[in-house]
């Protein structure tokens, strides 16, 4: 046989150094391209949510400038009269558009945390938000579970959606602990 | 160098002046008028009298927003970010409302003149700091300015192809060979998402497709060195996993785009990156519908698309040199003759005695695709399409042929490499070059070359998705024609992995 | 074995990875609504 690096020896001299040596995979296996945060099975074209080569997930809508008339550009000139924001004032609906275009962001976890104090639990399993329906108690308990009519937020349609379900408790987050993840991120 | 007494002092002040103008609330109601008046102000301390005092100007206004940075480090960036739109916005403004407002040349000599200032900044700050570059000033003046000259503006949109043009020229010139303290940014600023819109979907007749060819192929000449060392570094595994994104986006949105350009990026791209070359070499015209390669006894020859001539948008052709050897193959070509020719075709192509870079790839490449394209307009000038017995006993097959069994085992990988670069979509070319190997295999004198071939065709396949379509036809060919005997040879079974692998293969192919 | 040109290549590609771009890099500053980069639990939305 080629008993150099151009034949089946070379090749498979290469791939069991790659079975010990991970870094070797890269090129001899390739990688997963699926797992680089790109959709590729969909439809529109990617590049105009590029979030950049070195992005694990799309640009965030916020993120993406479009061209609107010169008017609309006020911030230069209001921007020092604008209040605070203040997640207690808003609505449910606004903290769950926070919630959910603020990906990797502190203030999805303002978001997340303002929920929770008004009773909407997060099923870690499920990944949706829930709340007892108001005035409801659940009419079968059992440890830590529980069974009865609840609401919960449908992201796909964007309301609140009353279900009957059972309910493992022990699955529902607890409220984010903001000042450890400030803490952790060093960000002021 | 000397600047005239005094200038220093009224540049910082007309900037820092700019900056307040731009930042105080009243501007957003009327952002021209404060433009106007600033104007005026240039015009009172002399910077607009002349190509000096403006040249001098602007590169003391880069350099100034350089220094800020650097002394900034350790602030939130929205201090210095401030301060660079500002200032970029002034350089728009500058090249939006200079000259005449049917005429570029100003507009566009003054764009050029402030780009070549920031590059020639950032190219000996480079030299100045080394390891200490610090790439974030130089990436926000580029951005920002790209940005505020593609918004949708009727002055600038007359102007859009010469500034895209601009900036490609400016990015080729700070490309990571030249400036690799700024590589990183650099990839950011040829993927942006408006830089990708602007240069392969908004540009009419694919003016900007060219362009982009020639960054990637700046990124591609810079990472084959690193890459072929196989063991990526993290600082080259990060820049790489950045390329294969870029990649992904334009194999999804611009496939055209890749399979244009696939011969001009397979020359500069390692042979050892088989999965980046197979991303360039999967891609398929979007209005085209690949038939399944698993389909049980698909016709290859009996497709609609097999006759097709692909776009190959590099003129492969002019890059056989020297003349007098693309002379003489042409000769060949058309007379089967001298046979010394044959016997000399090696020498051509060997350019050093160095183990693993003998051969000069990108010639092996051309003389490929050209004895084979030649080679199917012959078989169509007798009416008929590539098959076994179309593809033997003619000139361009004496070629091949002779450079299979001549050539020594690295020269004959780099041969046969180059053959299956060309087995992609459905097309005249997939269609010949599959024909080609096949046969090349089947009439091996050798177990060597049939052997290589294997290697070859088998890299390229158990590296990750994706495969090309052509690649993978052509091995199913392979291993289920028993002409080939394929399961018969040796090197099949030469280690339990291999038998596996092929096993495997196998399986997912049958 | 990298040439001496690539390993000075390298040797810059390398500083530079210790501060590399960021997302807000390239993008408008937004004074009222800035990035605040934080690792999330891993059952929050990634997209």
């Amino acid at each position: 046989m080629v008993n150099n690096q151009f034949g089946m020896v070379g090749l498979l001299t290469f791939l069991r150094a790659a079975e010990t040596d991970p870094n070797l995979v890269t090129l001899a296996m390739g990688q997963d391209l699926m797992a680089l945060g790109l959709n590729l099975t969909a439809v529109e074209n990617l590049y105009p949510s590029f979030g950049g080569p070195f992005a694990d997930a799309p640009a965030r809508p916020q993120d993406i400038d479009y061209n609107v008339p010169p008017e609309y550009l006020i911030n230069m000139s209001i921007r020092d009269k604008l209040s605070k924001l203040t997640l207690q004032k808003y609505k449910d609906d606004l903290l769950f558009y926070l919630f959910y275009t603020n990906v990797g962001d502190m203030m999805q976890l303002a978001a997340a945390a303002e929920l929770h104090s008004r009773d909407w639990r997060y099923h870690t399993e499920e990944k949706v938000w829930i709340t007892r329906m108001p005035g409801m108690t659940p009419y079968e308990k059992n440890g830590t579970t529980e069974r009865g009519t609840y609401f919960y937020f449908d992201a796909q349609t964007w309301r609140r959606v009353a279900k009957e379900f059972q309910v493992d408790t022990v699955k529902l987050d607890k409220c984010p602990n903001i000042s450890a993840y400030v803490a952790m991120s060093g960000q002021p | 160098n000397d600047d005239p007494p005094g200038f220093l002092e009224r540049a910082e002040f007309l900037l820092k002046d700019w900056v307040s103008i731009v930042l105080s609330p009243n501007n957003g109601r009327d952002p021209l008028k404060g433009f106007s008046m600033f104007v005026t102000k240039m015009n009172m301390h002399g910077i607009l009298k002349g190509d000096e005092p403006l040249t001098r100007f602007f590169r003391f206004a880069t350099q100034y927003c350089i220094d800020l940075t650097y002394r900034n480090m350790n602030e939130p960036k929205t201090k210095i970010f401030q301060f660079i739109d500002a200032y970029v916005r002034l350089i728009s403004l500058l090249v939006k409302h200079s000259g005449e407002s049917g005429n570029a040349n100003t507009k566009l000599n003054l764009l050029n003149k402030i780009l070549g200032i920031v590059v020639g900044i950032l190219l000996q700050d480079q030299e100045v700091h080394t390891t200490g570059f610090q790439q974030v000033g130089y990436h926000r003046i580029f951005i920002m300015l790209f940005l505020e000259l593609t918004t949708h503006d009727p002055v600038l949109e007359n102007i859009s192809l010469p500034v895209i043009t601009a900036f490609c020229h400016t990015f080729h010139i700070i490309r990571p060979a030249c400036a690799p303290g700024f590589c990183y940014s650099w990839l950011e600023l040829i993927s942006h998402r408006v830089f990708i819109g602007r240069i392969l979907a908004l540009l009419p007749q694919q003016k900007g497709w060219h362009m982009y060819s020639q960054l990637l192929i700046d990124l591609f000449k810079y990472l084959a060195p690193f890459l072929r060392n196989a063991e990526l570094a993290k600082p080259v595994h990060h820049l790489y996993k950045g390329t294969l994104r870029v990649l992904l986006v334009l194999l999804h949105d611009f496939p055209e785009f890749l399979c244009d350009y696939h011969f001009a990026f397979c020359d500069v791209i390692p042979p050892n990156c088989i999965q980046m070359r197979n991303l360039i070499l999967s891609p398929y015209p979007r209005n085209m519908r690949l038939p399944d390669p698993f389909t049980p006894n698909l016709k290859v020859d009996m497709l609609t698309d097999i006759g097709g001539s692909p776009r190959v948008s590099i003129n492969y052709a002019g890059s056989i040199q020297p003349a007098s050897f693309k002379k003489d193959l042409d000769s060949y070509l058309k007379a089967r003759a001298p046979v010394t020719f044959l016997s000399e075709l090696r020498s051509n192509l060997q350019i050093s005695n160095d183990v693993g870079s003998r051969y000069n790839i990108p010639l092996m490449n051309a003389l490929v695709l050209y004895v084979g394209t030649q080679a199917i307009a012959h078989i169509r000038s007798k009416n008929l399409g590539p098959t076994m017995a179309t593809i033997m006993h003619c000139a361009h097959m004496d070629i091949f042929q002779n450079l299979a069994v001549d050539l020594d085992t690295e020269g004959r990988y780099l041969f046969l490499n180059a053959i299956a670069n060309q087995l992609r979509y459905p097309n005249s070319h997939t269609h010949y070059f599959s024909c080609c190997i096949l046969y090349l295999f089947g009439e091996a004198n050798s177990e060597a070359i049939q052997e290589q071939i294997t290697r070859v065709l088998l890299e390229r396949l158990i590296v990750n998705r994706p495969h090309p379509w052509g690649l993978l036809i052509t091995f199913i060919e392979l291993i289920k024609n028993p002409v080939y005997k394929f399961w018969e040879h040796d090197f099949v079974h030469c280690a339990p992995e291999i038998e596996r692998l092929f096993e495997s293969v196998a399986k997912s192919c049958m | 074995k990298l040439q001496k040109e690539h390993q000075i290549q390298f040797q810059r590609m390398e500083a530079a990875y210790y501060h590399l771009p960021t997302p807000s890099d390239s993008e408008r500053l937004r004074p009222y609504l800035q990035r605040q980069p934080v690792q999330t639990p891993p059952h929050f939305p990634q997209q």
